[in-house]
């Protein structure tokens, strides 16, 4: 939808608390507080989003489950290390702000690479394989 | 900022660039004026040159505008969520979801309609992916991946300047500032004007 000026949204879509356009991502703030060891319901499309992003090996035979298990925590920790965020491997608030938002399609790390700032700590190269890149 | 993995490039004799849109989406010249004045950001600091074409065949960058399931293996999702995406050099391919409610003009971040979303924006963005920039961790960069609702960040930031002068060098005519440069190259409209200027 190509919309000349702002103004020109169609009206259902303008209350800024309106649910029916809602992304499939806003489920995601259900898990706030949510840590290791946990199991909820609709963590494996949380572990989805990780893996479409980069943040999970990539495996055509990825089945993921509903467990909080070492696997999302070390893609969370990378995730709040690449978004400057306090890495605490936690579904805190601010984490899962900065995971609804919308965002460009393109993975943050493309086949194990990294370059943002998950690259330069050593702490996190256990989601996929990551080399330091120098600037 | 960042590199796609081997730092892919558009090679030393493919640096004057031509876009084309898809023709299904028979988009107005309003349309497209904000990807030419997206398109102009980098190439006031490099080399590059981005030229339009009818061509799409021929073109090395196209642009369209898909729903869902587009054939590439990376689906869209509606409103908001995933806004576009585009592959590294020299695949040229930029995609932007359909769905989206796509502001062409005006001042959205006077908006707090959460589902407006500033197409020069994101324009700018995936473009840098086009010439070869991956994503970076500066919240102020073009580069950054997310984008806050109502928002509008067209502007390159050192971060991408530095980024995309490593991969390409600098335009001759770039003096240190973001602000389009005049250059003997400039490409003239058909009325006489001149698109951009010092």
């Amino acid at each position: 939808t190509l919309l000349p000026n702002i103004t020109a949204i169609p009206p259902w879509q303008q209350h800024p608390n309106a649910t029916s356009f809602a992304a499939a991502w806003d489920a995601f703030t259900k898990f706030a507080g949510c840590h290791s060891g946990e199991t909820r319901d609709g963590l494996s499309k949380l572990k989805q989003y990780f893996s479409n992003f980069g943040y999970i090996p990539n495996s055509p035979s990825s089945n993921f489950t509903d467990d909080f298990d070492d696997e999302l925590e070390k893609a969370l920790k990378a995730y709040q290390q690449n978004f400057n965020l306090n890495v605490t491997g936690q579904l805190d608030d601010r984490t899962l702000e900065q995971i609804v938002r919308p965002r460009c399609g393109n993975a943050d790390i493309v086949n194990g690479t990294s370059s943002m700032n998950s690259s330069k700590s050593s702490s996190f190269q256990t989601v996929g394989h990551f080399h330091t890149t120098g600037h | 900022y960042t590199f796609f993995p081997g730092t892919p490039r558009w090679p030393v004799n493919r640096r004057d660039l031509t876009y084309a849109f898809l023709p299904g989406n028979e988009l107005t010249d309003e349309v497209k004026a904000v990807f030419t004045s997206a398109f102009q950001k980098w190439s006031a600091v490099t080399p590059l040159t981005f030229t339009e074409t009818d061509s799409y065949s021929t073109a090395d960058i196209t642009i369209g505008f898909y729903s869902g399931d587009h054939g590439d293996g990376e689906p869209f999702d509606g409103v908001l969520g995933t806004l576009a995406h585009a592959f590294s050099p020299t695949s040229g391919r930029f995609h932007l979801d359909a769905d989206e409610n796509w502001v062409v003009s005006g001042d959205v971040t006077r908006s707090s309609i959460p589902s407006a979303v500033d197409l020069e924006t994101v324009a700018v963005h995936e473009i840098g992916h086009l010439l070869g920039l991956g994503h970076s961790s500066v919240e102020d960069a073009i580069m950054y991946p997310t984008i806050t609702s109502g928002t509008r960040k067209v502007e390159l930031e050192d971060d991408d300047i530095q980024g995309i002068q490593s991969l390409y060098g600098s335009n001759p005519n770039y003096n240190g500032s973001t602000t389009p440069t005049a250059t003997t190259g400039d490409r003239e409209s058909s009325d006489g004007e001149i698109p951009y200027l010092a």
